[in-house]
């Protein structure tokens, strides 16, 4: 499950300053 | 906590800009097409699939940005998504047509406007049904006078669904839940006096958004067992998400 869910995680845990 | 007169005024102000997020869907249409030969054009159905991509990553920057969603873990924000995201669709869906619908039109993101009568004529039985019942839900809304803090809070209200499995941090889910629906009470209360249960009304709306939301997702996930689904999108992901 937490495969499937990577883009979600990635949008929701990247970091604005980069 | 009672909520502050500025709380729904902060709410509003995370709201996303219509003519920005109409811009970033139309210019990834652009750049899709671009990218495809002249005589290569994307199907109708793909077209949808796209636009229905670009709100919905709107929608989790929306999530994402907001202070209260700010407050949980990202793994109880993604459980929340994971749980709610074909219902903001729809609520964002809803809004849009209640503020920019013309009668017997659907109005897109993209800021065009078709006819029910066509997309009916060349739908299959599913999608007229759920044409239909969108805009007899939307009819309801306009009746009700809704408007755009009663959207937001009905968004928060969905977002922050304490019966989610597998949240953790259920207590601060439920104290943010309440916090909205007391926002929402008292505003309706305000400015609608008039309409003694115009706040019942609007909840009552909600089941409905969930069983809409819930035949969206089963005729996406059939279109996918068919091959239309675009893949690589947020859309399948989350589409995934629920049915694996």
């Amino acid at each position: 499950k937490k495969k499937d869910n990577a883009l979600l995680r990635y949008l929701l845990d990247k970091d604005d300053t980069v | 906590t009672i909520p502050s007169p500025n709380f729904l005024h902060q709410l509003l102000e995370g709201e996303q800009d219509e003519g920005q997020l109409r811009t970033k869907v139309l210019t990834s249409l652009q750049k899709e097409q671009a990218n495809r030969g002249k005589h290569d054009c994307l199907n109708t159905f793909s077209i949808m699939c796209k636009m229905a991509d670009q709100t919905l990553f709107g929608l989790v920057e929306w999530a994402r940005n907001s202070n209260l969603f700010k407050e949980l873990k990202v793994d109880d924000q993604m459980v929340l998504l994971q749980s709610c995201w074909s219902e903001l669709l729809v609520l964002d869906h809803l809004c849009r047509q209640v503020t920019y619908g013309k009668e017997g039109c659907i109005y897109l993101v993209t800021g065009q406007q078709i006819e029910v009568s066509t997309i009916i004529s060349q739908a299959g039985m599913t999608l007229s049904s759920l044409v239909t019942r969108t805009q007899d839900l939307v009819s309801k809304l306009k009746a009700l006078q809704f408007d755009r803090q009663e959207f937001v809070c009905l968004k928060y209200l969905v977002l922050f669904n304490p019966d989610v499995k597998s949240v953790q941090n259920r207590r601060q889910v439920e104290q943010t839940q309440e916090r909205v629906n007391r926002a929402l009470m008292e505003h309706t209360q305000q400015s609608h006096p008039g309409h003694s249960d115009k706040f019942g009304q609007l909840l009552l709306r909600l089941p409905e958004v969930r069983s809409i939301s819930l035949q969206v997702e089963d005729y996406l996930y059939q279109r996918h067992l068919l091959g239309d689904l675009p893949c690589n999108s947020l859309l399948a992901e989350m589409l995934h998400g629920k049915h694996s």
